[in-house]
């Protein structure tokens, strides 16, 4: 474990608390893409099914991974639960949130299928995971962009997202230079993902340092 | 078993 690595966990378990903490003090779920968080949860259990084959790596690790199942399920059992507490919000949340997720999941399946490590079980569904995971910020920052607002808990909420992903980047260097280590899937697919996320930044640098609208292209 | 790759990464 290097420092990098370590602080991209740390801002990952980050941006979970701040949209979890700020629906439930602000009791709003206003710029919340729901089908950003379903897909995190199918990111999750695909991805640590490992955890029922008991090769635990570490305790950090596994806790980690439960983590980061039961908080995505939280947030969108949480989301699912304002469509009795509020309707109206609820409905435009759904209404908003427009982004045709099929094709996000049928081109991981199929990179999944061409690119993996191994041709079983556990490992297809793990390079779905992965691939699933670099895209799956874009029904948020499609929503985003098409509000044309900036919603403070949206924003934080990605930004936070944005530097984990950033922080993998020099983990992957670190290992490779110091324990002669490459995962080539997970790192180019954390490019395509950072770069996703650089979009963003750039938009957001434009917003606060010079305060134009936010807009994404 | 040993079919399964260890993923170290989170």
């Amino acid at each position: 474990m290097n420092l990098f690595r370590i602080l991209g966990d740390l801002s990952h378990l980050a941006s979970i608390l701040i949209l979890i903490r700020t629906i439930k003090a602000t009791d709003s779920i206003d710029g919340i893409s729901f089908k950003t968080q379903a897909l995190y949860v199918i990111i999750f259990f695909t991805r640590y099914l490992d955890l029922l084959t008991f090769q635990h790596i570490s305790i950090y690790n596994s806790l980690m991974k439960l983590f980061f199942i039961g908080s995505s399920l939280y947030i969108v059992i949480l989301l699912q639960r304002s469509k009795a507490i509020q309707p109206i919000a609820y409905r435009e949340m759904i209404m908003a949130d427009t982004f045709k997720v099929q094709y996000l999941l049928g081109g991981s399946l199929i990179m999944a299928l061409l690119f993996n490590y191994k041709f079983s079980f556990f490992e297809i569904l793990w390079s779905f995971s992965i691939w699933l995971e670099s895209v799956a910020i874009l029904p948020q920052l499609f929503m985003l962009s098409k509000s044309g607002k900036s919603k403070s808990l949206t924003i934080h909420y990605i930004f936070a997202l944005g530097i984990y992903r950033t922080l993998y980047i020099p983990n992957w260097i670190w290992r490779y230079f110091v324990e002669g280590k490459v995962d080539k899937l997970a790192v180019i697919s954390g490019i395509v993902q950072t770069l996703i996320y650089s979009d963003f930044f750039y938009i957001y640098y434009k917003k606060v340092i010079k305060g134009s609208n936010l807009q994404l292209p | 078993s040993s079919s399964t790759i260890m993923h170290d990464e989170l």
